[in-house]
């Protein structure tokens, strides 16, 4: 594993910690949309099939157990607990989600590098991973004030999809055999959502000023 | 390539 993997996970692991920081500290889940939380639980599922057939270390099969945990909890606090549920806004978050959940469906079955059932799953997970932001991104330009914590939590996200790009560059040219189109592409794909988000995250942060995306 | 570590990322 290289140091850009490293990162990568550091801040994936980074963006959880922090949103569950917000949800638990403010008793709030204000700005947080629970569809990308749900698509997120899908993709961990999906994705983690694996950690009954194969083993590849003892880091990848905690981070594994963190991702789905730390997801399934998300969503069941945005759903169930009392206090979280009712700061949830839910009429910014119409996002038609199914819909990603099916197209990536449908990809999955026509683009993928083995026909079977662990490896169809696996290039879905890939695929909803990629568009799986979107609600958020959505219920976030709508909102239009962002507040910190929400801001961070996906500053740290696309931080982790740009370390991953980084990662893969790296071990392209160091690994002989490093070929992964299906991961990479849907990769650049995913962290070029983010750039119009960084975009105002940084001119905020330059400007020492409150997180504003313009509607 | 080699499938075995083809999954080795998160």
């Amino acid at each position: 594993m290289n140091i850009f993997r490293f990162a990568g996970d550091m801040t994936h692991l980074i963006s959880i910690v922090v949103l569950l920081l917000k949800i638990y500290a403010t008793k709030s889940c204000s700005g947080i949309s629970l569809k990308t939380q749900e698509l997120y639980v899908i993709v961990f599922l999906a994705r983690y099939l694996d950690l009954f057939t194969d083993f590849i270390s003892v880091y990848n099969t905690v981070m594994k157990l963190v991702f789905i945990g730390s997801s399934l909890a998300i969503v069941w606090c945005m759903r169930m607990h009392r206090a979280v549920k009712r700061t949830y806004d839910k009429e910014l978050d119409t996002f038609r989600h199914y819909f990603l959940v099916l197209g990536s469906f449908v990809l999955a079955l026509l683009l993928h590098e083995k026909f079977t059932f662990q490896e169809i799953f696996w290039a879905f997970s890939i695929y909803l991973e990629a568009v799986a932001i979107l609600p958020q991104l959505v219920m976030l330009q709508r909102s239009g004030n962002v507040d910190n914590l929400t801001g961070q939590y996906v500053f740290f996200l696309g931080a982790y999809r740009a370390f991953y790009i980084l990662n893969w560059i790296y071990r392209f040219f160091t690994e002989p055999h490093f070929s992964r189109w299906i991961a990479c592409l849907s990769g650049l794909v995913q962290t070029a959502f983010y750039a119009d988000f960084f975009y105002y995250y940084f001119i905020s942060w330059k400007n020492n000023a409150k997180l504003q995306l313009p509607a | 390539h080699d499938f075995d570590d083809y999954h080795d990322e998160l």
